[in-house]
């Protein structure tokens, strides 16, 4: 499933 | 961008002071294990996401790594340093921090999904995680200062995140509310200690709150 915003940061 | 590059580099630098104290002082005197142990459970809820979402080798070893350098220190605060003067005064109650930040979770999440309230969860439980930590601070009154470069620099990382949200809402139209809010909330409860930081640490003189 993906994500509404995608998670790329720490 | 460079904002989030010294941001990292912030926070990767913040745990580096933080281990390189322990072990050349071989004592965790002033270090709040309450702080340490919501970070093990922030980086977890929040980087567990590597065993399913690649980003880059770069993201996933620097979460690698934060997740085992966190575990890691409180491994090294329970069984090798431990410290039962330092336990006395570090009587924070974080369950109202858990709880809290879960309840919040459950309310702002980009989508009721185990993966995303985890994630949701581990912003909020950041934002607050350093509050043990400057409990301890304000009831002892002075701090190594060592310890005082290690909280400088991980406040840094995600006051940094502040202006590289900017610049990636400007460049790629990118707003990730969530993140937003609660690094504002975390400069927040950070603008004091930095305010006496740069007032007495960064001139010399002995971290001691007025």
């Amino acid at each position: 499933t993906e994500s509404i915003i995608n998670h790329d940061e720490l | 961008n460079i904002f989030r590059a010294a941001g990292d580099l912030s926070h990767l630098i913040s745990i580096l002071i933080l281990l390189n104290t322990i072990q050349k002082s071989r004592s965790i005197a002033g270090i709040s294990l309450k702080t340490q142990i919501l970070y093990v459970l922030v980086f977890l809820t929040r980087y567990l996401d590597l065993t399913y979402r690649y980003v880059s080798i770069y993201n996933t070893l620097m979460k690698l790594f934060f997740i085992s350098s966190s575990i890691y220190i409180v491994y090294l605060m329970i069984y090798k340093f431990k410290n039962t003067e330092t336990e006395q005064i570090d009587t924070f109650p974080i369950e109202y921090l858990i709880g809290g930040s879960f309840i919040l979770s459950l309310i702002f999440n980009y989508k009721f999904q185990f993966g995303e309230i985890l994630w949701s969860f581990s912003l909020w439980l950041e934002s607050v995680a350093i509050l043990p930590q400057l409990f301890m601070l304000q009831r002892t009154g002075e701090a190594r200062t060592l310890t005082t470069h290690y909280i400088f620099a991980l406040g840094a990382y995600r006051t940094l995140y502040i202006p590289n949200w900017i610049f990636r809402w400007i460049s790629e139209g990118r707003v990730d509310y969530l993140a937003i809010f609660t690094g504002i909330v975390q400069t927040i409860i950070y603008s004091d200690f930095f305010y006496i930081y740069y007032h007495r640490v960064l001139k010399g003189f002995k971290f001691e709150l007025p």
